[in-house]
């Protein structure tokens, strides 16, 4: 552990509370993508099987038993609390687009040609592009509740902090994991429009709106 | 194990 990993790993926390607490404050989830939800459910399904057979430390098991329970809730509270307040006809990124490349990347790239093993390396895939949908939709309504930038931000900033936990980690103790830094640079990309927007609106207290 | 699949991180 690292001061870089824990900021990400603060920041990944920091996200899903805020989001939940959306959910709840405005007793909606009006502006979220459910597919991004359920993308992320399978990545931490696939990531974190890991779970039932190795011991890595109690901060690892609790954070991986929050991230599942989390998204699972989330996807609940979606699905059926406050289904009426979710729109699927803003909703409409072909996921299958997303899970069918990174099933191949997977194959191609992994660490050990094992069940476990490219289960993982596809949920570090399947990470890398699960906000697409949610980006989508954003660019289809061109706006968004405060709250949600925040939790988009978040979402954003927990990955970029991977990336000097990474090269501090080369430093320091010589291990590289060429699949999950070049999945994260490229995640930690695709919120560079948002970012440029959440920092020069946002941040200045201005509502999130794109450029029509 | 090679270093780089300890997948020690979240």
């Amino acid at each position: 552990m690292n001061f870089f990993r824990l900021l990400g790993d603060l920041s990944h926390l920091a996200s899903i509370l805020i989001l939940l607490h959306k959910i709840k404050t405005t007793r909606s989830c009006r502006g979220l993508s459910f597919k991004t939800q359920a993308l992320y459910v399978a990545v931490f399904i696939t990531r974190y099987l890991d779970l039932t057979y190795r011991w890595v430390s109690l901060y690892n098991f609790v954070m991986k038993l929050f991230f599942i329970g989390s998204s699972c809730a989330t996807l609940y509270l979606m699905r059926y609390k406050y289904c009426p307040t979710h729109d699927p006809s803003i909703d409409t990124f072909k996921i299958e687009y997303l899970v069918g490349p990174c099933a191949i990347l997977a194959l191609i790239f992994n660490y050990k040609f094992s069940v476990s093993e490219v289960l993982w390396s596809f949920s570090i895939f399947l990470e890398s592009v699960a906000i697409l949908p949610q980006l989508f939709m954003l660019q289809r309504t061109g706006e968004a509740e405060t709250i949600t930038t925040h939790y988009l931000a978040a979402l954003g900033i927990y990955r970029a902090f991977y990336i000097p936990n990474w090269i501090y980690r080369y430093f320091t103790e010589g291990v590289v994991d060429p699949i999950a830094i070049v999945a994260g640079i490229a995640q930690t990309g695709l919120y560079l429009d948002f970012f440029y927007v959440y920092f020069t609106k946002v941040m200045q207290g201005e509502k999130f709106e794109l450029p029509a | 194990l090679p270093h780089f699949i300890q997948h020690d991180e979240l």
